[in-house]
């Protein structure tokens, strides 16, 4: 991680006795370094980088007698500012339903997110969800909602395959207004955000049932590429949160730091594991220790 | 990479965006670089009209290392059963690249079946199910919650019997670092070689084009709990370059053999380095 990466430049300054500007050129290098091997997007590196090269010439670093440590802090301090508060509250509309959409691309783990997040709205809110299968294409994407839903002794609605995805939306929030289900989540079809069809398909279901969170799913271990995707979404659907999954595995998860800073929109939930309790509430301090390694 | 620019910093600055954004890998990245400016000066180089052949070439060669550039096929038996074990991280695309193998595969004239080796997801076994629909072939299925070695087994068995040439078998998505679902992995493998003489004849490790540096760890692991023989690169059809895996062939020397361009039953093409590299640039 970011640490050992700073030994060399930190065992010269010690020889040397003081610091100077190459030095920090240095450190900041592999600052630059550590950010990319963990995923972080090339640009959002580029500007972090900016960020923090005033702080590390400044008094705080060049002063100090442990300037490793001090650019460590910098770095840190800064990552923790820009991953933002802990922010994992749910809307609750005014009037029941509250309807939650989740989208994303493919196999980001959207369907496994819904089962999760109706059994925290259950456990821990003592709500009465209604799990949506509005995802009319992958194959069996309807019997592996049906089967969570049976898991958790939770209703799912669905009309088969052969239904439109906006129609399903519609008539489950009527369905949940008539059998007193407070909140509405609709589990939607992963696609690219390049395929403008189905991201049009997604733009009708939300006009359709004004959903009050819309949560953009990414797997963790993306790589570059998420920025494109958060961006394309956010820009399209306006999305209230994100929802980072497969955090259990031992990816360095810079994804989480480069959607942060290109949509600005709250990282609210961590997928901890498949098991339908696994879901945690997203840490950013303990997402920017991560990433640094 | 425009035509007729200045071969300065500028230039390997917006290269070293170019393929950094491709998720090649910072450290691999700077390698090329370095080389790179190396073979300016060597041939006298002064615009990037030149430049384009030989990143192109600097990249294949990284792709193929030392050896010849022979795209890698599927190593299957000419007579006798064929086994291909599909591993990976969760979500990634195996079970839907099953389903496009068995397809393009019956349309060569052979007889495949299909075993459900994913005993533990919702719907698993029925969306292979489906796709064994798709594809007209057999699913060899137990029950959800059974031993996946078990069903490999009977998979085997009635290959065997059905005089199958090849069977493929579905495994449940299982991240890396979890030791007792990558300990699951290898008995299954156990079980194949066991089985079936020299199988399994291929174990296709499943890449989201998608995924970052934890690719590279992805395939380090898996290759050490099943000897991955080859990747199947998915998603490609999306904005992600997967570029990864020009590291880790070069590293593991494990080829990418197809590469996964959507969602149909058709989207599965044998990979080619040379339009892969280009991809890169797109
Ligand atoms: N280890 C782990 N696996 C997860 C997590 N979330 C989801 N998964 C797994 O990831 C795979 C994909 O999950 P799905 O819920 O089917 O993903 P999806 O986004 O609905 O996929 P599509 O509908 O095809 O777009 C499954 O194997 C899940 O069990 C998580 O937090 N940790
Ligand atoms: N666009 C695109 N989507 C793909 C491709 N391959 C698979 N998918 C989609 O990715 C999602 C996950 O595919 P699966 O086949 O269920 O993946 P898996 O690895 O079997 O998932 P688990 O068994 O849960 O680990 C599905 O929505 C597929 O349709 C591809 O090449 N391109
Ligand atoms: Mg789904
Ligand atoms: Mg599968």
């Amino acid at each position: 991680g970011l640490a050992e990466r700073l030994q060399g430049t930190i065992q010269r300054i010690k020889g040397k006795g003081k610091v100077t500007e190459q030095d920090v050129k240095e450190m900041t290098r592999e600052v630059r370094l550590a950010l990319l091997e963990a995923d972080v997007n090339f640009k959002v590196v580029k500007d972090f980088v900016k960020r923090i090269k005033e702080r590390a010439v400044g008094q705080e670093v060049m002063e100090s007698l442990t300037p490793g440590q001090q650019v460590i802090k910098v770095v840190k301090d800064e990552l923790t500012e820009l991953m933002g508060g802990e922010q994992s509250k749910i809307a609750v509309a005014d009037r029941p339903p509250t309807v939650i959409m989740m989208v994303g691309l493919q196999g980001a783990g959207k369907t496994t997110t819904t089962g999760k997040l109706a059994n925290l709205l259950r456990k821990k809110y003592n709500r009465n969800p209604l799990l949506v299968a509005a995802d009319v294409y992958r194959p069996a994407a309807i019997n592996q909602l049906e089967t969570l839903g049976k898991q958790l002794n939770m209703p799912v609605f669905s009309l088969g395959t052969e239904a439109n995805p906006v129609d399903i939306a519609n008539q489950a929030i009527e369905q949940a207004k008539a059998e007193h289900q407070d909140y509405v989540i609709i589990d939607t079809a992963g696609r690219l955000h390049v395929d403008n069809d189905l991201m049009d398909e997604l733009e009708q279901i939300k006009s359709n049932v004004n959903p009050d969170e819309i949560f953009l799913v990414v797997d963790a271990m993306t790589g570059q590429d998420a920025v494109n995707v958060a961006e394309s979404f956010n820009e399209q659907l306006d999305v209230t949160g994100v929802v980072l999954t497969k955090l259990d595995g031992d990816t360095r998860g810079g994804a989480a730091l480069s959607i942060k800073a290109v949509t600005d929109k709250p990282i609210k939930f961590a997928g901890m594991g498949e098991k339908l309790d696994e879901l945690e509430a997203f840490h950013p301090e303990r997402m920017a220790s991560r990433i640094l390694g | 990479v425009a035509r007729y620019r200045k071969v300065d910093e500028d230039f390997f600055e917006d290269l070293e965006e170019i393929l950094i954004s491709a998720d090649v890998g910072v450290t691999a990245v700077m390698d090329l670089i370095d080389d790179l400016k190396m073979e300016v000066k060597r041939r006298n180089i002064k615009d990037s009209g030149e430049m384009k052949e030989v990143i192109s070439e600097k990249l294949v060669d990284i792709y193929y290392g030392d050896k010849d550039e022979e795209p890698e096929k599927l190593q299957l038996h000419e007579d006798g059963l064929s086994v291909i074990l599909f591993v990976g991280v969760n979500g990634v695309g195996k079970t839907t690249t099953i389903g496009k193998m068995a397809h393009q595969l019956k349309q060569e004239g052979k007889k495949v079946i299909l075993a459900a080796g994913d005993t533990f997801r919702a719907g698993a076994i029925e969306q292979l199910e489906v796709w064994g629909e798709r594809a007209g072939v057999d699913v060899i299925k137990h029950n959800a919650g059974s031993d996946p070695a078990a069903v490999v087994f009977d998979g085997i068995q009635a290959a065997r019997s059905r005089g199958a040439d090849v069977l493929l078998c579905d495994t449940a998505g299982r991240l890396q670092n979890k030791v007792n679902l990558m300990n699951e992995l290898a008995k299954v493998k156990k079980v194949i070689s066991r089985e079936v003489p020299n199988g399994p004849q291929e174990v296709l490790l499943v890449l989201d084009a998608t995924t970052g540096q934890n690719a590279m760890s992805q395939a380090k692991t898996f290759s050490e709990a099943t000897d991955v023989s080859g990747i199947v690169l998915t998603k490609l059809d999306g904005t992600a370059k997967g570029g990864i895996v020009l590291a880790i062939r070069n590293e593991l020397q494990i080829p990418v053999k197809y590469v996964g361009l959507g969602e149909k039953v058709t989207d599965l093409q044998a990979f080619d380095a040379h339009a892969f590299v280009y991809g890169l640039f797109a």
